[in-house]
């Protein structure tokens, strides 16, 4: 019977997780690997094809300042959708049984250190070694185009790339990054409520990668490397806030990495 | 919870893209 319900914590969230997250990693995985026919993402290789696929940004939905120069430009829609992400992620986290039976402020705590680690989490099955999708899976943007933006935005992706490639090795099912996400954003509460779901994502993971041995203190294991390269973002959010001067953050961002380590 | 005002929006109820 405790298995039962371990199973149905992992289907209620995985229904979430697809309600939510429609880019799912099946999806990204069939985009990058070019299964989708016709439906080919533009591609974002030089700064010239930057303004030409903005047309793909809009139709998002994303707001953008108004500003001259490309690459701050191209920050602030990555800003807005970021913000957007947020939201998401916030209604997955309060799919998460009992996640709004705790105290609101523990919420915002919870919320708070672990939104930025899902996000990177996310991100993961969007990129492979050359690039990554973005906007919704409809442009793909090179890793060499992002290195060659000026300083400091060409090292704002490297060590995400660095982290996702390795992470994509271990080969996760959408049902699984359902149960580690819900696992992360809980990683900080004290009920038991945390034990409950990561005791789900070590069954899940036991019975969807039978030959994967230690997949679980591999996954686990992640979250270790994860809050270096969020400790790492959040700096360099800093950092480009005093050394663009015209640079706004976005009033969301900002409450979420404001003393945040 | 000044700090935090658009979270505890965001945990309260759904806030729009264009809200945002």
């Amino acid at each position: 019977p405790e298995a039962a319900d371990l199973r149905s914590l992992a289907k209620l969230l995985l229904e979430s997780y697809l309600k939510y997250f429609p880019l799912t990693k099946a999806k990204a995985r069939a985009i990058l690997s070019g299964k989708t026919g016709d439906n080919a993402p533009f591609v974002y290789h030089d700064m010239k094809s930057l303004p030409e696929g903005e047309r793909f940004i809009n139709c998002v939905g994303l707001v953008q300042e108004p500003t001259d120069e490309v690459q701050l430009r191209f920050f602030y829609s990555c800003q807005s959708r970021s913000a957007e992400a947020v939201r998401e992620v916030t209604e997955f986290a309060k799919s998460i049984p009992g996640f709004v039976g705790l105290d609101l402020n523990d919420q915002v705590t919870l919320l708070k250190y672990g939104v930025i680690e899902v996000l990177i989490i996310m991100w993961a099955p969007l990129m492979n070694k050359d690039g990554t999708l973005i906007s919704y899976g409809q442009i793909f943007m090179t890793r060499e185009f992002l290195k060659s933006l000026r300083k400091p935005f060409c090292d704002m992706m490297e060590p995400k790339f660095e982290f996702s490639v390795k992470f994509n090795t271990l080969e996760l099912y959408d049902s699984d990054m359902a149960l580690f996400l819900a696992v992360i954003i809980l990683s900080g509460a004290i009920e038991e409520l945390p034990e409950t779901v990561s005791t789900s994502l070590e069954l899940q993971l036991k019975l969807n990668h039978p030959d994967s041995l230690q997949l679980f203190a591999k996954v686990l294991q992640k979250m270790t490397d994860l809050r270096q390269i969020v400790t790492d973002h959040v700096h360099l959010i800093q950092l480009l806030k005093k050394t663009e001067v015209d640079m706004c953050l976005h009033p969301l961002l900002q409450e979420i990495m404001r003393d945040l380590y | 919870k000044e700090k935090h005002k658009i979270l505890h929006r965001l945990l309260q109820n759904s806030t729009s893209p264009v809200e945002l």
